[in-house]
């Protein structure tokens, strides 16, 4: 999902 | 990972790096504000709640730690080390962060992605982080003098989400529904706190002179 992705940065 | 985004992160790291050696070899923390470290305590716990449910990488997870780790050694040599603590300046860290941590949370409740626990933390950490260094740039404003070392932790702290800001447009260009829109937007607030430090710190750099903030 979306939010699931642009969780991988710091 | 793109370059921009490991720019930052790197950066980030030399920006911590620089604190922990000014305070490790100096012994003290003249000038630097205990309330934005412990600001930046509170982003870190805030936004890595998913430290140990979502694993992504092995880079992830160690810089997780580290800056987790980091923080919290200095807000803790800044508030115990008995040679460290002497050497801040208490009557020159007033800014009441409190209202930062409590206008950040509250903003995170109207505006996040979902309205879910670990959503409106990771929101909340990005505000936060957004103004978590008020204090310590009022700080150097009242202190006048910027010692070497804090000021270029300072220029490294800005400087790194500088780089994020170039990360998320080259993300938005390459990936098709990379929508961050929260971290964007409070990152380029963030980005600008730091714009009339960064022009002071320009210019004492053009001159070679002592880094100058007016009072």
């Amino acid at each position: 999902s979306i939010s699931a992705d642009v969780k991988d940065e710091l | 990972m793109n370059i921009f985004r490991f720019a930052g992160d790197m950066t980030h790291l030399i920006s911590i790096v620089v604190l922990l050696l000014k305070i490790y070899a100096t012994k003290s923390c003249s000038g630097i504000s205990l309330k934005t470290q412990e600001l930046y305590v509170i982003v870190f716990l805030a936004r890595y709640l998913d430290l140990f449910t979502d694993f992504i990488s092995v880079y992830n997870t160690v810089m997780k730690l580290v800056f987790i780790g980091s923080s919290l050694a200095i807000v803790w040599c800044m508030r115990m080390h008995r040679a460290v603590k002497r050497t801040y300046d208490k009557e020159l860290d007033t800014f009441r962060h409190y209202f930062l941590v409590l206008g950040s949370f509250v903003l995170a409740l109207l505006l996040h992605e979902k309205f879910t626990f670990q959503e409106i933390f990771w929101a909340f950490s990005i505000y936060l982080e957004a103004v978590a260094i008020l204090p310590q740039l009022v700080m150097l404003q009242r202190s006048g003098n910027v010692d070497n070392l804090t000021g270029q932790y300072v220029f490294f702290l800005g400087a790194y989400r500088a780089f994020y800001i170039l990360n998320w447009i080259y993300r938005f260009f390459t990936e098709p529904h990379f929508s961050r829109w929260i971290a964007c937007l409070s990152g380029l607030v963030q980005t600008a706190f730091y714009a009339d430090f960064f022009y002071y710190y320009f210019i004492s750099w053009k001159n070679n002179a002592k880094l100058q903030l007016p009072a």
